[in-house]
């Protein structure tokens, strides 16, 4: 199977070649991608070559098919529904967030604890209590969802969405899961990012 | 200069071998980092040994010293004060976020641009209105920002950021940022964790 960390890099490409699109470019080359993203050439042309034969060499490649097969490989040529937990302040956020449509995901259901939350609506969802959230999840065949709990009620989600069917699990929650070994977890991190720039600055 | 790819991948190293640390394992080999990571040992290896020697061959990585040279290279052996722009529903969130202490950051002023805003008080720090923005920041000598504002806003923070010395920045909004070269910036993106992990789901 393909390294999970050449997969990693693939919605990096997919993100940049987009951006390219937006701005009217139609072709690019590796090397002009690498600059654009800090990746040398070679890496990028060994990372799409698990893939198959994308663009000749010399011609560069063309955007548009690019981002297609990208789209294809990653399953995002169609929309995920998402569940939602945990909707304070972070989840309220998320609810409103415009940056997942037309990249393959849409916020379908919310849930939450506080009774006070149950039944209020956001974006026409209404918040539905966790009790409701295995029957509501496997009845809609969702695969995907995002934790915006407190840390501490973090896993015990996690136990219930993986119950429910759930196969992949953004983590906002600053606490490692646990879970089998077939189930996806990403986590959403600041950390890692703000310490990937304090290398370069003055020390 | 070392590759901006292995210098990424330097930050999710020193989480996991605190998180080894914290489970009371005091050993590691490049073998056991690389099961855990889904990274191979020998990347972790050439990775590392862009830095000197650490550990030696076959009695693995001492972790707890491992860890204090990896803080040393990312420059997180100390405290950034933080400066954030947006204190809507996601900066409140990042506001009260536990997950920045210990770990080389710490949230130490606020901005927004809503009358309505300034002066309310977020774990003791009162939110600014950001005309006073570049002072503050510029008094303070705070190098590190974390942008939480409308993406329509997002650009114009950047450039006031990047003009009261600001050289790193976290941007939440969904929006390429355009600054100086030597600025750095690094954004947070739920939807390229949310591709890493559909590749995986069935079609
Ligand atoms: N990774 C990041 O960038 C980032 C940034 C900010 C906050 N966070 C994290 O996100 C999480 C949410 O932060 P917040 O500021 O929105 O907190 P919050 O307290 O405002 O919201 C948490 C919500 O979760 C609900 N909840 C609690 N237990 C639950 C359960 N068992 N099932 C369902 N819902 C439950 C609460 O009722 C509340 O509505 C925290 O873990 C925080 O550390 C992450
Ligand atoms: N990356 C992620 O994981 C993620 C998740 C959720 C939301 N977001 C993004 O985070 C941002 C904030 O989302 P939100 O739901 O908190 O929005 P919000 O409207 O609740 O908060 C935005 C805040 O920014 C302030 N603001 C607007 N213009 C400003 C300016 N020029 N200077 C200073 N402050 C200004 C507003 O007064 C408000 O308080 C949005 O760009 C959203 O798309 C990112």
């Amino acid at each position: 199977p393909v390294p999970d960390i050449v997969i990693g890099r693939l919605p990096i490409y997919l993100r940049a070649l987009k951006r390219l699109l937006s701005e009217g470019i139609e072709v690019t080359s590796s090397r002009e991608l690498g600059r654009w993203l800090g990746i040398s050439s070679a890496q990028i042309r060994k990372d799409l070559s698990h893939f198959g034969e994308f663009g000749k060499q010399g011609t560069g490649y063309h955007i548009g098919k690019l981002c297609g097969e990208l789209e294809q490989i990653l399953n995002v040529n169609r929309e995920w529904p998402v569940a939602l937990v945990g909707v304070g302040d972070l989840g309220r956020a998320l609810a409103h967030y415009g940056g997942f449509s037309h990249r393959g995901f849409r916020i379908a259901q919310l849930f939450d604890n506080d009774p006070a939350k149950i039944g209020q609506k956001i974006n026409e969802l209404e918040i539905m209590p966790v009790n409701k959230m295995g029957n509501s999840i496997e009845e809609a065949r969702i695969r995907v969802a995002m934790i915006a709990t407190p840390a501490d009620a973090a896993q015990e989600v996690a136990d219930a969405l993986v119950k429910a069917g759930i196969r992949a699990i953004l983590n906002y929650a600053p606490i490692a899961l646990i879970v089998p070994g077939d189930i996806r977890v990403q986590y959403i991190d600041p950390v890692i990012h703000l310490q990937r720039m304090t290398y370069y600055l003055e020390k």
